[in-house]
């Protein structure tokens, strides 16, 4: 999906990038390990 | 500050009108990002992914989306949900309210004044 960058939110000068997955399986960590 | 959070960001179960786009999105950004920069990605994905459906959409629509369109909100106790203040870092808000060890889980709702 891409990633999207923001900034200029109120009072915050940082950029940010945000990654979206498709499903949670095989995005997030494996916290089983 | 920039330590890597996983999100399950899904659509307020009462505030959010069944047939708007509500789905239930997986996110990964850095914990120093705000709950106001998590509001402004929604307002530019869901305006990005309009654009793509629907020709006719304006694309300026993109450029002015704001943190403002949207409130975020956490599940606490007893089915209760809590506003988000917009200054607070995702990782604040996992300390804060969350705390353990798995995707944080936050709900999201147009803005009333919207």
């Amino acid at each position: 999906l891409g990633n999207v960058t923001v900034t200029d939110v109120t009072a915050n000068s940082l950029t940010v990038t945000f990654r979206e997955g498709q499903a949670a399986e095989g995005f997030f960590r494996d916290r089983s390990l | 500050g920039t330590n890597e959070i996983e999100l399950v960001f899904r659509p307020h179960p009462t505030l959010m009108e069944k047939d708007e786009t509500a789905q239930t999105r997986y996110i990964k950004t850095t914990g120093n990002a705000t709950v106001d920069h998590l509001s402004k990605y929604l307002a530019m994905r869901l305006a990005l992914e309009e654009l793509r459906k629907n020709e006719e959409a304006n694309p300026m629509n993109v450029e002015t989306v704001s943190e403002k369109q949207y409130t975020i909100y956490i599940a606490t106790v007893n089915g209760q949900f809590t506003l988000l203040n917009g200054s607070f870092s995702l990782e604040l808000v996992s300390e804060k309210y969350w705390k353990v060890n798995k995707p944080m889980e936050l709900y999201y709702a147009p803005t009333k004044e919207h």
